[in-house]
């Protein structure tokens, strides 16, 4: 699967 | 960090300050729906799983340790504060809140990002967090008219998610690769469920009068 992107959202 | 996603944490934060002003002012959570800020504990103590194993930034990490504590002081508050918790509306704070768990869980066992149990909680808290204002529109519509305070607390917790919607739009365009659909579409079905409270907060503005939600 896709790496999942870096949560750098809140 | 782009001037949206600021204003829209900045959006969140004051929405989190005014609750806390109410309570803490009036001594009272009268039209404060008790499920809705249960939900929102559960929300970030599901999304901020990365707060001691993946450092963003300071900000990132300072507000997620804000946004975590407020909300579970706010049910402790609700729950357990002598004083406070004598105004709470038990008999119209009915929605059954864990069915709304319950499907989100369900959705994010389906749709996320990669099948991680960090990953699948995110989604689960996007998905959560989209819905969890219901109970208290809920509330807001059973208990008649709405104290300025609590009326203010529903805006800014509506308006903070229509800046990230900028935000996305934003980063769409700014960053290659950028896509978020999980986030996307939560965050804009959370919106829509916003339009008319934000409708009816308009006309009361505008009127100067009560906010009063149709029954």
């Amino acid at each position: 699967s896709s790496a999942a992107y870096i949560k750098d959202e809140l | 960090m782009n001037v949206f996603r600021f204003a829209g944490d900045m959006t969140h934060l004051i929405s989190i300050l005014v609750l806390l002003l109410k309570i803490y002012t009036t001594k009272s959570c009268s039209g404060i729906s008790l499920k809705t800020q249960e939900l929102y504990a559960v929300v970030f103590v599901t999304r901020y799983l990365d707060l001691v194993t993946d450092f963003i930034s300071v900000y990132n990490t300072v507000m997620k340790v804000v946004f975590i504590s407020s909300s579970l002081a706010i049910v402790w508050c609700i729950r357990r504060h002598k004083v406070v918790r004598r105004s709470y509306d038990k008999e119209l704070d009915t929605f059954r809140h864990w069915l709304l768990v319950g499907a989100c869980a369900v959705l994010a066992l389906v749709v996320h990002e990669k099948f991680s149990f960090q990953e699948v909680c995110w989604a689960f808290s996007i998905y959560l967090e989209a819905v969890a204002i219901l109970p208290q529109l809920v509330l807001l519509q059973r208990s008649g008219n709405v104290d300025n305070l609590t009326g203010q607390y529903v805006f800014f917790l509506g308006a903070y998610r229509a800046f990230y919607i900028l935000n996305w739009i934003y980063r769409y365009y700014s960053e290659q690769h950028f896509t978020r659909w999980i986030s996307c579409v939560s965050g804009i079905v959370q919106t829509a469920l916003y339009a008319d409270f934000f409708y009816y907060y308009f006309i009361s503005w505008k009127n100067n009068s009560k906010l009063q939600l149709p029954a």
